[in-house]
């Protein structure tokens, strides 16, 4: 699982 | 969310809090960088503008909405409240050297070929040099207040607490962002000469200053 589309930090 | 990432974005906060007190307390925002601050709002603005699609959770929005508004808050103060005490003439860095190379990494390096994407990948590579105008001017004049070194301590470790995080994170939930984690490094990699003279002097009850 990457970063792409689940950007949850700030 | 973990405990490293928690106490990193509790330090980005300290470090506002600090910057807004040390402008209002001494009435001057003498030896802070105006670009280093107008390159923070891009970097928000820009990486934030998911605010309007994007919803994790009322601890994601609120922050996201407080970085913003405070970033702004202190262009404000350096502009308009505390104009007089502001020196263009010594803070020099070319911020176009900055924004240009970030702008063709942000092309090149991205989770996807849409605006957002784009835009969002250039905020990481822009706040990771965001600093180097600060830093700039603390080098060409040799010394700063005690209050302006606590507030760069607090920023740099902000970003340096999140290297355990992004460790913390590949481990338990195999997560892993590339842009985040190097862009990071070079971030923390900034402030390591900064570091060096604010644990063994200011800490150590010294005025801030650079070796001749």
């Amino acid at each position: 699982e990457t970063a792409e589309g689940k950007k949850d930090e700030l | 969310m973990n405990i490293f990432r928690f106490l990193g974005d509790l330090s980005h906060l300290a470090s506002i809090f600090i910057l807004i007190h040390k402008i209002q307390t001494t009435r001057s925002c003498r030896g802070i960088s105006f670009k280093t601050q107008a390159v923070y709002v891009a970097v928000f603005v820009t990486r934030y503008l998911d605010l309007f699609t994007t919803f994790v959770s009322v601890y994601n929005t609120s922050m996201k909405i407080f970085f913003i508004a405070s970033s702004c808050y202190i262009l404000y103060l350096m502009k308009v409240r505390f104009r007089p005490t502001n020196d263009p003439s010594i803070d020099t860095f070319r911020v176009e050297y900055l924004v240009g190379p970030c702008a063709v990494l942000a092309l090149i390096f991205n989770y996807g070929y849409s605006v957002t994407e784009v835009l969002w990948s250039l905020s990481i590579f822009l706040e990771s040099v965001a600093i180097l105008p600060q830093l700039f001017m603390l080098q060409r004049t040799g010394e700063a207040e005690t209050i302006t070194t606590h507030y760069l301590a607090a920023l740099g470790a902000y970003r340096a607490l999140y290297i355990p995080n992004w460790i913390y994170r590949y481990f338990s939930e195999g997560y892993v962002d590339p842009i985040s984690v190097t862009a990071g490094l070079v971030q923390t990699g900034l402030y390591l000469d900064f570091f060096y003279v604010y644990f063994t002097k200011v800490l150590q009850g010294q005025k801030f200053e650079l070796p001749a």
